[in-house]
């Protein structure tokens, strides 16, 4: 099955391979006759040029062709030690580079929708203060990853609204184009029942089947065009 | 109005074969 149509129905599409598979992402890419996705990396480093043995410049991977590069994924905070920092200089590398900032974000423990969403604006800000151009913050409950049950549908709901007010109280001292997108586990009808808040989803294992991804893209198209 | 988009981050292939054959897949190569 393809993704094509539905994909080419107004929702981007972004597939995001380990380092060693994106030269090969991005030809697949270039020999398709229509611009049916981007490709992203999973991380780089925050210095464009430098001593900085086994990491991955933005300059680089701009060279190649990369759109988006996901920075501060909880997996890479928790087991690499990756500081809000870190983050902050990875988003504003990748954003002088023209590549797209993919950061995730969120809170750690389940509480009030004003509490959590204080705590993520945290982690927005200064971001917001140190990129310029388009952003994508991918957000994810910390408490959440690897629940029994995901995150109700209120609570993504109440805290991304509450997110998407700060962002745009913002406007005139930061003009990013920001796009907030939930980063949880999707399946099918979760984006239906975000009230169209989200402006799209992060795929982890779920979106490793063509055919889910295909339903997701539609979803997503569905809901955008109501 | 914003671009609604859907990422997918391959983290769970280690087999740079599997990774290509699940883009072709999706681009309907």
């Amino acid at each position: 099955s393809t993704v094509a149509t539905a994909a080419l129905n107004h929702v981007e599409l972004v597939v995001m391979p380990d380092f060693l598979s994106i030269r090969e992402c991005t030809r697949l890419k270039n020999r398709l006759d229509e611009p049916l996705f981007n490709v992203g990396a999973q991380d780089c480093w925050q210095a464009d040029e430098g001593a900085f043995t086994g990491e991955v410049s933005p300059k680089h991977l701009a060279q190649l062709g990369v759109r988006y590069v996901e920075i501060g994924h909880a997996e890479r905070r928790k087991q690499f030690g990756e500081t809000n920092e870190w983050v902050i200089n990875k988003s504003a590398a990748c954003s002088r580079n023209s590549i797209i900032p993919w950061i995730c974000i969120g809170e750690i423990n389940k509480g009030d929708i004003e509490a959590c969403g204080d705590e993520v604006w945290e982690q927005i800000k200064p971001v917001l203060d140190n990129c310029t151009g388009q952003l994508v913050f991918a957000y994810e409950p910390v408490w959440a990853i690897g629940a029994p049950k995901p995150a109700e549908s209120d609570h993504i709901i109440g805290v991304v609204s509450y997110l998407r007010k700060k962002i745009d109280a913002e406007k005139e001292t930061n003009n990013n184009d920001v796009r907030i997108v939930y980063g949880g586990s999707a399946g099918p009808g979760l984006v239906e029942s975000l009230n169209g808040v989200v402006d799209g989803l992060f795929l982890g294992r779920f979106g490793h089947n063509p055919d889910n991804v295909k339903k997701v893209v539609e979803e997503v198209g569905a809901v955008a065009s109501k | 109005t914003r671009q609604p988009v859907v990422a997918i981050s391959l983290k769970m292939y280690f087999d740079p074969a599997k990774t290509l054959q699940f883009v072709s897949a999706l681009a309907g190569i």
